[in-house]
């Protein structure tokens, strides 16, 4: 909350869009200031009405650098918006920075998405820590088709405004901890001599040299991936980065989707009956990749691009009595299998487990 | 391994610490406090906010988030 717990003294606002960008059409615009107001509208007993003339109470505009409110803008990048807390005359009301390119997907910056946020300050929130919620000082794209308002920033606005007149009252995600004990993970793979954990619209970023693990929103790297990924694995030689969700794999470079893709995951030879990759590794050494589906494991030859022959095979005849693989990754030339709360490290020179440990061993717990 | 950011660098660091965690310089004595917190204090409380290794020095870490794009409200205090 910010300091003084500003809060508007009514719960019907209104609001006004005084000018339009060119990036958008205006429809657009406007479409995604009615959804911003809805993202906060849905979880208190808050009204928005918009009107086209005279004095609104939240006034929402495109501005260009010095803009006269002491705040200037300093062009594309860096500072994207702003919004003064509740109050008469400016307060409440929103700046965009003219400079910036407003879109309504994932190209630049998303319209709705800066607007929802500084809507937050409108209403009385100030800046969260949590990086998963609306209300986290720094711009990630996150899939705006499918919005829900994340935990922290339901929890902070009905601190101000009560709860919902809804009979069931809204909930929304919450950003899961680092070091909880039963957090378990979609997918690991490594990156340029990183460590990424995927669990959810989250991934943890790990460098083995430096002790802290960073977490941020899937779609801060890959605006184009959905939440939920499945099974990822780095093709070092080529180096790319794969992704699979369900019958699709995406391949990117850097943070860009390489053309083509996503593909289906029946042209790397599985079978129609496979619907989705539960985990995947790629072997540096002998540039085969291991996809371990349910009971099962499959082996690609990356050189070759087709399944090696004598494939699936079980898990249990290799990699012992796991069970299913939810996450795998090669590291220092062991193989860590995840399943559930807890990881084995496997020597594939001696084919034996070395140990079991937890799920979250690479955090510094 | 990190590396010492170069002088550039902390110009960036201060007008990022300036518009975000009130770090009061030459540029703004209306501003002045009886007691002005350093460019290290401000440091610890901006890696403190961001979940960062609080150590009150420039790495490059601090540096990737300051380079990130955001909203221009101040993290803490001073928001009116």
């Amino acid at each position: 909350l910010i300091d003084g717990n500003p809060k508007w003294p009514r719960n019907d606002l209104t609001y006004r869009i005084i000018n339009y960008t060119p990036d958008m059409r205006p429809a657009d615009v406007d479409e995604a200031i009615k959804q911003a107001f809805e993202v906060w509208s849905n979880v208190v007993p808050l009204t928005f009405r918009r009107i086209e003339d005279g004095a609104a109470d939240i006034m929402m505009s495109f501005q260009y650098r010095d803009h006269g409110d002491g705040y200037p803008f300093y062009g594309p990048h860096g500072t994207l918006a702003h919004a003064f807390q509740p109050g008469p005359r400016i307060g409440g009301d929103v700046h965009f920075d003219e400079e910036e390119t407003w879109t309504k997907n994932s190209r630049g910056y998303n319209l709705f998405i800066v607007a929802a946020h500084e809507l937050g300050h409108s209403l009385g929130l100030a800046h969260s820590p949590d990086p998963g919620s609306l209300m986290y000082p720094n711009y990630a794209y996150r899939d705006t088709k499918d919005f829900h308002l994340p935990q922290d920033d339901i929890n902070g606005i009905q601190a101000i405004y009560g709860q919902s007149l809804q009979p069931v009252q809204p909930t929304g995600p919450s950003t899961p901890g680092t070091c909880d004990p039963n957090l378990s993970f979609d997918a690991v793979a490594t990156l340029r001599g990183e460590m990424l954990f995927f669990k959810g619209r989250y991934l943890w970023r790990k460098h083995p040299q430096i002790r802290e693990t960073e977490i941020n929103l899937i779609s801060q790297f890959w605006p184009a991936l959905p939440a939920g990924i499945q099974a990822a694995y780095e093709n070092v030689e080529k180096d790319q980065f794969v992704l699979f969700k369900e019958d699709k794999y995406w391949v990117f470079k850097e943070s860009n989707v390489v053309h083509g893709y996503p593909k289906r995951i029946h042209q790397l030879g599985f079978p129609k009956n496979v619907k989705r990759i539960n985990a995947a590794f790629s072997d540096k050494n002998t540039g085969k990749t291991y996809f371990f589906v349910a009971n099962k494991y499959w082996r690609y030859d990356e050189n070759r691009q087709s399944m090696d022959e004598g494939y699936p095979r079980n898990i249990i005849s290799v990699f012992g009595k796991i069970g299913k693989v939810d996450a795998a990754f090669q590291h220092d030339g062991y193989i860590y299998l995840f399943h559930g709360r807890k990881q084995t490290q496997f020597d594939p020179n001696t084919k034996q487990v070395v140990r079991v440990l937890k799920s979250t061993s690479w955090f510094s717990c | 391994a990190p590396v010492a950011p170069e002088v550039d660098t902390m110009m960036l660091a201060k007008g990022y610490l300036r518009n975000f965690y009130s770090l009061e310089t030459e540029l703004r004595p209306s501003f002045r406090r009886k007691i002005t917190d350093s460019v290290s204090e401000k440091l610890r409380k901006m890696q403190s906010f961001f979940g960062l290794k609080v150590t009150g020095k420039l790495n490059n870490e601090t540096v990737e988030m300051m380079k990130q794009p955001r909203c221009g409200v101040p993290d803490i205090g001073e928001y009116v």
